[in-house]
């Protein structure tokens, strides 16, 4: 199956 | 104080029914250059961000930064108070605990005024790098709402590829699978029907249709919208906001992680 992944995984807290 | 007077108010309320339903709770920041909004969906899976440029207000004041949270359900349902045509102001005094709104019907002498309450939310702010992206397209908005609602009919996952002047939308599910397939367009007579593709190199991501269904709600605002994928990085979905006169005014952005396989 189709992992979703999470989209604070890709952008980090400015 | 603030205070932010739009003429054509419609363009508010089409900016709250493109975000409510996938963020529940919100932050504006206003400052001198505007009013922007940053926010997650719930599940953490997407983003939005939201623009709206000062000099794009009929009259806009912002004597200091503030950061006005709210409930965009509840925000959305008083806009829905307002008509298509009225003439929305925003008006939030410093320090208050409410945004007051006022409705002005055009051409009569009727206005209405509603206010809603403001909440402390615990912002987190993602940094979001400008960099560029492998593929970008541009094509008619209603195109891509037609294709999202169209596939999720199929399946719960679309994968967007990208391979010379086209792009590919693909979906399959237990009762089968659907493509659509978009090339390039000539150069049209109407701009607002094109279709542009511009890569850097090929590209093959998955993303959940659930959400782009969600995105397309700003199709209204927009007759165009654009697609930004690189390799293992978000989607980024745009919609410029643009007044009557055809001015900028600000975007819709937002962002989608990928589905990967297991």
């Amino acid at each position: 199956g189709n992992k979703q992944l999470k989209i604070d995984c890709f952008f980090k807290r400015a | 104080m603030f205070e932010a007077k739009l003429i054509q108010g419609a363009i508010l309320k089409k900016i709250l029914d493109a975000i409510k339903d996938l963020v529940n709770e919100a932050s504006w920041d206003c400052s001198s250059q505007g009013m922007s909004l940053q926010a997650m969906d719930t599940s953490h899976v997407s983003l939005v961000a939201v623009q709206m440029k000062a000099d794009g207000f009929d009259k806009y004041r912002c004597d200091r930064s503030v950061t006005l949270g709210m409930n965009l359900s509840s925000l959305s349902k008083i806009l829905k108070c307002a008509g298509n045509d009225d003439t929305i102001t925003l008006k939030a005094p410093d320090d208050g605990d409410k945004i007051t709104l006022v409705f002005e019907a055009k051409n009569e002498s009727e206005t209405s005024e509603y206010e809603v309450k403001l909440m402390n939310l615990d912002s987190e702010y993602l940094g979001i790098p400008d960099t560029p992206y492998s593929v970008n397209v541009k094509m008619p908005s209603h195109k891509f709402q037609r294709i999202c609602r169209d596939l999720q009919q199929i399946g719960d996952a679309v994968t967007i590829s990208c391979a010379k002047d086209s792009i590919r939308f693909a979906a399959k599910g237990d009762l089968g699978s659907g493509t659509v397939n978009l090339c390039q367009t000539a150069s049209a007579d109407k701009p607002e029907d094109s279709v542009s593709i511009s890569m850097q190199e090929p590209i093959i991501q998955s993303f959940a249709l659930k959400y782009l269904n969600h995105f397309a709600k700003a199709t209204p605002l927009s007759p165009q919208v654009s697609l930004s994928l690189s390799p293992d990085v978000p989607l980024v979905v745009e919609y410029s906001i643009t007044d009557d006169d055809g001015s900028d005014f600000g975007y819709i952005r937002y962002y989608l992680a990928p589905k990967i396989d297991e």
